[in-house]
């Protein structure tokens, strides 16, 4: 799984 | 984007503008608790600060903003243009009692330890509980206007929404975030009984009023 601190939502 | 997200982030987007509408069309924010609405404008403020850091998409910075101008727009209504209409008797909630445990969960439970991912972490935890004084306020009073209901509504539906768009990127893409999904869980579980009453009574026609 790809990393988790991708902040792409609202 | 998926279709969960989009329609999550639009009923998102439709409760903040029911509760701007309202209380500007009645000039009243009775029966509309400042201390979620201050919650909010912590959880959009402490969330949003990326805006500064780290660009998506003109969608996702478009968003942003509005949320946090209309947070804060409702603030200005709430507390200064129709602060005497507020309703703060019935508006008694603790939010430390919400604050505190959110910030040293934040410490304690995030991806990482740095100032922006901690802020993050400590917004999606408190939005999980900001609604907690609203419903309180409603259970106080024993009633909440249909508009109000409506609002609730909305917001409660875009975290429920959210759920589905997690399971989707799960799937699709490989993507979760353990910390905002067990935390979107809890926020939707929060408007469970809400969602009970709205569905039995306000969607037919009926004053959402709690057994005495």
């Amino acid at each position: 799984l790809k990393p988790k601190y991708l902040k792409d939502e609202l | 984007m998926n279709i969960f997200r989009l329609l999550g982030d639009l009923s998102h987007l439709l409760a903040v503008i029911i509760l701007l509408l309202k209380i500007w069309k009645t000039r009243s924010c009775a029966g509309i608790s400042g201390r979620s609405q201050i919650l909010f404008a912590a959880v959009y403020t402490a969330r949003y600060l990326d805006l500064v850091t780290s660009y998506i998409s003109a969608y996702n910075t478009v968003m942003k903003i509005v949320f946090l101008v209309a947070s804060y727009g409702t603030l200005y209504l709430m507390f200064l243009k129709f602060k005497a209409t507020y309703d703060h008797n019935h508006d008694t909630f603790r939010i430390e009692f919400l604050v505190l445990p959110c910030v040293i969960l934040a410490l304690l439970i995030n991806h990482d330890f740095s100032a922006l991912e901690i802020l993050w972490t400590f917004s999606i935890y408190l939005e999980s509980v900001a609604i907690l004084p609203q419903l309180f306020m409603v259970s106080k009073t024993g009633e909440a206007e249909s508009i109000t209901s409506h609002y609730l509504f909305a917001l409660g539906t875009y975290r429920g929404l959210y759920l589905f768009n997690w399971i989707y990127r799960y799937y699709a893409e490989d993507h979760y975030d353990l910390i905002a999904i067990i935390a979107g869980i809890v926020q939707t579980v929060l408007y469970c009984d809400f969602f009970y009453l709205y569905i039995t009574k306000v969607l037919k026609g009926k004053k959402l009023q709690l057994p005495a």
